[in-house]
């Protein structure tokens, strides 16, 4: 409008139109940064390779059927986290760190599963156990909270649904899995290494909600 | 509901396309391209107080008690261009670890405006 109009909704003089957009672009990064509950927009600290992007994105489902964040004005998020990888002892050691970014009205870990790709030589079973580790509330070094134990006969990605553990540790922000191969199968058989490849979880989460409610 | 056209001064939808690269937020938002950060605007004389995008008997209920209260001498209160429809935006992004997030942040999208 002319620099001399009105402003359509409330009288005062109209903003030109440069003053106007700029004005709604802050309203529209403020607004979606509010929702996410972020103060600011993320800096990437390490970059993730289209080709495990497009691997893991395969393999996210849509939003949780039935769920409803208006009902109990909490919103659900579905994360993905890579594994930081790293070898002690013939173990691999993958660390994810679920970060705490949502963290006003608290996380709450709803489902968490571990996919990992395996490159098996042909006719054979693998036996692999997977021990979760969490910080001592007081020192600073891991200890076993529990552990599963899977088969694994066929290459592939395979996805092993992880329990109450996890998930706590997934609400704190940092989850540590070790995998330990049973039997003579070489540690190198899990395809940890390569973009495609990389290990990673699936944390269902809600923020805010019901429960939070409650809690107060 | 109405949207926007030319120098329309009733109450309608304004419809603004964020997009993301232009607001440098494509690096770590993955989809969409962009944001529909549509508004309401335009005004909202009596004797359409209740008008589109709610229902015809809202209308009418509307009108009756502004006849009833006018008679009274004592005019209603104002009545203002909102949102009637609204849809989630979903979001796929980078959180600042690297992970990928996905979320459906509801009522983010004006649909339509109409009169309070």
């Amino acid at each position: 409008p002319r620099a001399d109009s009105q402003c359509l909704a409330c009288g005062e003089p109209a903003l030109d139109l440069k003053s106007q957009r700029k004005l709604l672009l802050d309203l529209a990064k403020r607004s979606i940064l509010d929702k996410l509950h972020l103060s600011h927009r993320p800096t990437l600290s390490r970059p993730v390779s289209r080709a495990a992007l497009r691997t893991a994105l395969q393999r996210l489902h849509g939003p949780p059927k039935g769920a409803h964040p208006e009902a109990d004005n909490g919103q659900e998020y579905e994360i993905i986290s890579f594994a930081e990888t790293g070898l002690s002892n013939n173990q691999t050691r993958l660390d994810f760190r679920v970060s705490s970014d949502r963290t006003v009205g608290g996380m709450e870990v709803q489902q968490a599963s571990l996919m990992f790709f395996v490159q098996l030589p042909p006719n054979t079973t693998w036996t692999l156990k997977v021990r979760v580790l969490v910080l001592g509330p007081r020192d600073a070094n891991l200890t076993l909270a529990t552990q599963h134990l899977l088969e694994v006969d066929a290459s592939g990605w395979h996805q092993l649904f992880l329990g109450p553990e996890a998930q706590a540790a997934c609400s704190q922000g940092h989850l540590t899995l070790e995998l330990v191969p049973e039997g003579q199968v070489a540690q190198s058989s899990v395809i940890l290494g390569g973009a495609a490849h990389r290990p990673f979880v699936v944390a269902r989460v809600r923020v805010g909600g019901k429960h939070r409610v409650r809690r107060h | 509901g109405i949207d926007c056209q030319g120098g329309s001064r009733m109450c309608c939808r304004q419809e603004f396309f964020v997009d993301f690269r232009e607001i440098g937020w494509h690096d770590w938002i993955i989809q969409p391209e962009g944001y529909a950060m549509n508004f309401c605007t335009g005004q909202c004389p009596l004797h359409v107080a209740g008008m589109p995008g709610i229902a015809a008997s809202f209308h009418t209920a509307v009108l009756n008690l502004l006849k009833a209260n006018t008679a009274t001498g004592t005019a209603g209160g104002g009545s203002c261009c909102v949102p009637t429809a609204r849809r989630p935006l979903s979001l796929l992004y980078y959180d600042r670890d690297s992970n990928i997030v996905k979320t459906d942040i509801p009522d983010m999208v004006v649909e339509a405006c109409g009169c309070s």
